[in-house]
């Protein structure tokens, strides 16, 4: 995956 | 989540922590550059809008609404309560010298062209030149104070930390950012002068002036 959709980090 | 993304937040809250203490008990900013505050405050406002519109855990909602919470009251005690006690002759970084450039760049360079994603973008960049300012103005005054070099120390590592989470999550998750790895490298490159003077002179117990 390029990015991850969800941003998850602060 | 791994332990190196944890004890990066961690680093970061720390950092936030002990400057907001710093000012606040010693009723003192000296020596803080007020104008990396503000682009702080820019950067935690530019990159969590997203608290309106999704909950990710309690975790991530709880560590971004204190983040905001502390660096606005940073902010506030730097340019209105405590005034007085600001070095703005030495706080003379040329903010606009930063702000017009990422901006730009993050128009030009984003994963997305909607609004909320140039906004991360933009917060992502900035947040990598944000203590240029606060740099510029220990080596125009020649020193800081030891507790201020403790903030920095921890403001730089937890950059560094997410780095290291980046490969983590990458070799287990296939999962990487090149923008933030990007802004984070250099963001970890402006503070290693920094780091080399912290660990030659503040851990031996010295202060720590300019030119070394």
């Amino acid at each position: 995956a390029f990015r991850q959709m969800e941003k998850d980090e602060l | 989540m791994n332990i190196f993304r944890l004890t990066g937040d961690l680093s970061h809250l720390a950092a936030i922590i002990i400057l907001l203490l710093k000012i606040w008990k010693s009723r003192s900013c000296a020596g803080i550059s007020g104008k990396s505050q503000v682009l702080f405050a820019l950067v935690f406002t530019t990159r969590y809008l997203d608290l309106l519109t999704s909950f990710i855990s309690l975790y991530n909602t709880t560590m971004k609404v204190i983040y905001i919470g502390c660096s606005y009251a940073t902010v506030y005690l730097i340019y209105m309560k405590l005034k007085a006690t600001y070095d703005g002759n030495h706080d003379t970084f040329r903010v606009e010298f930063l702000i017009v450039p990422v901006g730009g760049l993050a128009f030009l360079v984003n994963h997305d062209f909607s609004p909320l994603e140039i906004l991360w973008t933009f917060s992502i960049y900035l947040e990598s030149v944000a203590i240029l300012p606060q740099l510029f103005m220990i080596s125009k005054t020649g020193e800081a104070e030891t507790i201020t070099t403790h903030y920095l120390f921890f403001l730089g590592l937890y950059r560094a930390l997410y780095l290291i989470n980046w490969i983590w999550r990458f070799y287990f998750e296939g999962f990487f950012d090149m923008i933030a790895i990007v802004a984070g490298v250099v963001q970890t490159i402006l503070y290693c002068d920094f780091f080399y003077l912290y660990v030659t002179k503040v851990l031996k117990g010295k202060k720590l002036s300019l030119p070394a």
